[in-house]
């Protein structure tokens, strides 16, 4: 769902350990990778490697299905050209989804047609949705190791709520990294002079660094990057100057990974 | 202020 703001359609490249997502925005100013290792899914089979190029945009409506309780299984055959979805609802409810379809034209004076009983039997169990599998072509350009000047690692709801609300102050955003201090200040449309700095040493802040840094970047980017939050309790900032920021939210068993390119001249 | 442009950057590296 957070790679979907940004890209609409890319491949999962899988393989025996993990699933791979890279892709770069259309106007080549953001990049997410993300890496999901087999031990983080309860059970993972991959027979051959193979890249499973989908339409984000359809897979988060696919997706938005689901509620948090659902077991979401992901198969996808050899040769296939379909991305199968089975969502295993582990309570004994009807969820939402299965109401509508069950009570939708029904005639309040006459039994249920066996149809339905058949349909009641089994819709709890399991729906099944199909995602057309595109032949895009993957990206395999990968960049070199980058050597951060700055590392700043803070609790990803602070980062959120900075880059949400200075979101409604202005389109840009520099972020200045000295030895004891991180300064996040907006930056207004037309001009720089009158910067408004914003609290910005939340608690948990951890720096690290060789060098000064100061970059700005575009506010709306930095939002749809933080959208992945809810993965990680800490995100990290790797910058150096006139060098892409990687946004890191590290969980258990993979990573979400977000570069953005800063925005030059003054 | 111009836009840095990844392709472009990735590319060069």
């Amino acid at each position: 769902k957070s790679c979907s703001i940004l890209v609409t359609d890319a491949n999962f490249e899988c393989n025996e350990e993990n699933i791979m997502l890279q892709a770069m925005d259309n106007s080549h100013i953001a990049l997410v990778s993300v890496e999901i290792g087999a031990p983080g899914f309860t059970s993972y089979r991959c027979d051959r490697t193979m890249p499973l190029g989908v339409d984000l945009t359809s897979l988060t409506k696919v997706l938005r299905c689901a509620k948090d309780e659902n077991i979401c299984t992901l198969k996808a055959a050899d040769e296939a050209d379909v991305l199968n979805l089975v969502y295993d609802a582990k309570s004994a409810f009807f969820s939402p989804f299965f109401f509508a379809f069950m009570w939708h034209g029904r005639d309040a004076s006459s039994p249920f047609p066996p149809f339905f009983l058949l349909c009641s039997a089994l819709l709890p169990l399991f729906i099944h949705l199909n995602i057309s599998l595109s032949s895009q072509t993957p990206i395999t350009s990968s960049w070199p190791e980058t050597k951060y000047d700055t590392r700043v690692t803070l609790p990803s709801a602070e980062f959120t709520r900075i880059v949400r609300d200075l979101s409604q102050l202005g389109e840009h955003v520099r972020i200045e990294v000295s030895k004891e201090v991180v300064r996040i200040s907006k930056l207004k449309a037309k001009s720089s002079a009158e910067d408004e700095d914003n609290d910005s040493i939340p608690t948990g802040v951890v720096i690290e660094m060789n060098q000064h840094v100061s970059l700005t970047f575009s506010l709306k980017y930095l939002v749809n990057f933080s959208k992945s939050g809810s993965l990680s309790g800490e995100v990290q900032l790797l910058m150096s100057n006139d060098v892409p920021l990687l946004v890191a939210y590290d969980f258990t068993q993979g990573y979400i990974r977000c570069y953005l390119a800063p925005k030059i001249g003054d | 202020m111009s836009q840095f442009n990844l392709k472009q950057y990735y590319a060069e590296q």
